[in-house]
């Protein structure tokens, strides 16, 4: 039996917004640790890799490990007739084929259920390699959002550089070009609002605006981002999750593989 | 003129 229950439902739905526009199906694999989703999107250019760590859900209970395979965006239909301050339940008995969702509204004696198909999928799982990054760099999400957003505008693709403590992130395209540059943040009286940039060594990587737009729908999960590049290997965008204490949940990361030059 | 390249090739199937 698998039954996971958060009261701040909403970190669900915030997730699968993040999600559902660039992976149609993934599988869930429930384990006595959490929830954990790794998926690439139907072109393979990108990978995003969720985790929910057990103890951030208010009740967990998983006696064997389960995989959950389901269509993405039928569960986020589901999740959509959930309230923003509904708790949210999750329940799957052992080899069921469907996943069943309570929703109770707070102080209210309403609660419904839905049930959602499961899918045996062919996960194909990626190894990723914990290495260290030449550049990380940590910056606000809402701004991370608004310039991805902005330099589509200008052109399909984003040169980002990084030197000494400035990063730029640039575009062109037939109109025109854009740059925006953003330099670390003495020191921030509200963390949310800093930029840090560490760097080993500069770098210089172009990568595909499109992609980092989907990443962006997980602005609403965290206040800041953070950047990991190395020369010629995929850029790391990472969202953790927190709840509304403030405890680490888990995190988004996605892995968008680079524009080399011809 | 820029290539797109696959994430596959970057990390190898588990």
């Amino acid at each position: 039996m698998f039954e996971a229950k958060l009261i701040q439902g909403a970190i669900l739905k915030k997730i699968l917004d993040a999600i559902k526009d660039l992976v149609n199906e993934a599988s869930w694999d429930c384990s006595s640790q959490g929830m954990s989703l790794q998926a690439m999107d139907t072109s393979h250019v990108s990978l995003v890799a969720v985790q929910m760590k057990a103890d951030g859900f208010d009740k967990y209970r998983c006696d064997r490990s389960v995989t959950l395979g389901m269509n993405l965006s039928s569960l986020s239909k589901i999740l959509k007739c959930a309230g923003n301050d509904d708790t949210i339940t999750l329940k799957a008995p052992d080899d069921g084929d469907k996943i069943t969702l309570v929703f109770e509204a707070k102080n209210e004696s309403e609660t419904s259920e839905y049930e959602v198909k499961l899918m045996n999928l062919d996960s194909e799982y990626l190894g990723i390699p914990d290495t260290p990054y030449s550049v990380n760099v940590k910056m606000p999400s809402h701004k991370f959002q608004r310039i991805c957003r902005d330099l589509q505008q200008i052109g399909d693709a984003v040169t980002i550089s990084c030197a000494k403590d400035s990063i730029r992130f640039a575009a062109k395209g037939d109109l025109g070009s854009g740059t925006v540059n953003l330099c670390q943040t003495a020191s921030a009286d509200k963390p949310e609002d800093s930029v840090s940039i560490s760097m080993q060594e500069p770098i210089i990587q172009s990568f595909a605006l499109k992609y980092l737009n989907h990443f962006a729908k997980a602005t609403p999960l965290s206040p800041q981002v953070s950047l990991s590049l190395s020369p010629d290997v995929p850029l790391v965008v990472e969202y953790s999750i927190t709840d509304d204490d403030g405890s680490d949940f888990g995190y988004i990361r996605y892995y968008l593989a680079p524009k080399i030059d011809e | 003129k820029s290539n797109q390249t696959r994430i596959d090739t970057f990390f190898a199937a588990k």
